[in-house]
């Protein structure tokens, strides 16, 4: 099965 | 001070409509180019970025950086006391507890005035890179959520694959499998029920259906939808408004076997 990835694992924090 | 005056009450109410199911609390943040809202849903799935631009209102003036935190569902009430016509003026001070709305009918001269509370948000900002997308897809807004509402009802994932010849959604369910298939067309008598295809490479791609129908609420806002696409990064779904404003939404894909 896939999984659901974060958003937040592709864009860095400011 | 921030003023900010639009002619149409309709664009905040709809931006707000399409987000709210998305995301709840959320600052506008405010400076001289115009509004800006950057949010995550709670899962940390997808990203919903809105620019309002200072050239949408008329006129529009910011004196200093401010982030106005709004509770979306508040502002959704306060936004159903304006008719879809009225002129909507935004007002708050440097440092404000309140944000002023204020809905005009200059037909039959009423004037409504309501002031929403503010919240103090610590909101953490996501730096969202300039990418060069394998992918750019622009199709009929209405088009792609009639696809991704087919769709959910078998399977809760939709694979996106495209390729010179066309874009194919699918999926696979316990009741059984569907797919949809859009090659580029042109219409030279009605430009907004064009597909069109830019790519530089092949991608494919999964992603979480209840999202993309969440997305489509913003189908009101614009005649078409743009989707940009590379393997293995987040999916743009974006929604353009008057004036070069914008509501994007990306999304993180399923990746796996």
């Amino acid at each position: 099965a896939k999984t659901q990835q974060s958003i937040s694992s592709f864009f860095t924090k400011k | 001070m921030l003023e900010a005056r639009l002619e149409q009450a309709d664009l905040l109410k709809k931006v707000v409509d399409a987000i709210k199911d998305l995301v709840q609390d959320c600052n506008f943040d405010c400076n001289d180019s115009g509004v800006a809202l950057q949010a995550m849903d709670n899962s940390h799935v997808a990203l919903v970025s809105m620019m309002l631009k200072a050239e949408s209102f008329s006129p529009y003036r910011c004196d200093r950086n401010v982030a106005l935190g709004v509770n979306l569902t508040s502002l959704t009430k306060v936004l159903r006391a304006a008719q879809n016509e009225d002129i909507l003026t935004l007002k708050a001070e440097d440092a404000p507890d309140v944000l002023n709305l204020v809905f005009e009918n200059t037909d039959s001269d009423r004037l409504s005035e309501y002031d929403l509370k503010l919240m103090d948000i610590d909101q953490e900002h996501l730096g969202i890179p300039d990418t060069e997308y394998a992918a750019t897809i622009s199709l009929p807004s209405v088009e792609f959520r009639r696809i991704c509402v087919d769709l959910m009802a078998l399977s809760e994932s939709v694979s996106i694959e495209t390729s010179k010849d066309g874009i194919k959604f699918s999926c696979a369910g316990d009741i059984g499998n569907g797919a949809v298939t859009l090659r580029p067309n042109t219409n030279v008598e009605k430009p907004d029920q064009n597909v069109e295809i830019e790519l530089t490479e092949p991608v494919a791609l999964t992603f979480s259906l209840k999202y993309l129908v969440n997305f489509c609420k913003a189908a009101g806002l614009s005649k078409t939808v743009k989707l940009c696409l590379s393997n293995e990064v987040p999916l743009l779904v974006e929604y353009a408004l008057a004036g070069s404003s914008y509501l994007r939404f990306y999304l993180a894909p399923k990746i796996g076997d």
